[in-house]
């Protein structure tokens, strides 16, 4: 099988950085987590935001930074969040 | 279309807007005619009725801004976040605010003023963002083109739940 490009570990590296600032601004309800969120900090609060992004956006929802959804990430956008604060 | 929690929404039918800070990428009499043309297209479908000012505080204040302009909501230059606006309220509220590092335009060559301001002033005016695609409050830039622009039905169901449709 061929090999995977050798750019790919930066780029997912680069990808993952910029999800994460992108979920933080625009899928983050201020005011505090609840409770249920609170234990499940870290990964799998990311991959819960990843999963809210994909269903706002109609994106099939895998909580995987697939192709579709860098492509939404990197859109220019407006400010306001997509989750109500 | 949705709302912002609590459904905020302006109580009077007139609103003011002002106009405080210029960008250098554009010509004040076009931001001004962008700025006039965007919030004529909620006017059409809604009873509101928009009066500029040119001093003082209006409901509506709208400037262009550079990086962390005192809100807490820094702008990021060029391209990504492009403008911001607050919901109905007292003070902040309703205020719109773009991002100077972009190049703003009246056509292609960058990011249309008249497209993103109709789109923050539907947040000014109570709207969240929509999850239709073809709706002007879906949150990623779209073109639209200025001259003949009719708000999509998602953005017309949206604004009337809040004000009511205008009389003819």
């Amino acid at each position: 099988a061929p090999s995977p490009p050798a750019a790919t570990p930066r780029t997912s590296r680069n990808n993952y950085h910029l999800a994460q600032a992108y979920l933080d601004k625009y899928y983050t309800r201020k005011g505090g987590h609840q409770l249920g969120e609170m234990a499940a900090r870290g990964a799998s609060s990311l991959v819960k935001k990843i999963k809210e992004l994909q269903a706002f956006f109609g994106l099939r929802v895998t909580g995987k930074l697939d192709r579709s959804t860098m492509d939404v990430i990197k859109r220019p956008r407006c400010g306001v969040p997509d989750v109500a604060n | 279309y949705r709302l912002f929690p609590g459904e905020p929404k302006w109580k009077k039918n007139t609103l003011t807007y002002r106009i405080s800070k210029y960008t250098p990428s554009m010509a004040a009499a076009d931001v001004d005619k962008a700025v006039e043309m965007a919030l004529q297209a909620w006017g059409s479908a809604v009873p509101l009725t928009f009066v500029r000012v040119t001093s003082g505080e209006a409901d509506i204040m709208i400037s262009f801004e550079s990086g962390d302009h005192g809100d807490s909501y820094p702008f990021d230059g060029p391209r990504g976040t492009l403008a911001h606006a607050f919901a109905p309220g007292e003070g902040l509220g309703g205020d719109t605010h773009f991002d100077n590092a972009e190049k703003w335009t009246m056509g292609t060559n960058g990011f249309n003023l008249f497209t993103v301001a109709a789109h923050e002033f539907g947040h000014a005016l109570g709207l969240a963002h929509s999850t239709d695609p073809s709706a002007l409050m879906y949150p990623t830039y779209k073109y639209q083109h200025p001259y003949g622009f009719h708000l999509p039905k998602d953005d017309v169901k949206g604004i009337q739940a809040l004000y009511g449709p205008r009389k003819t």
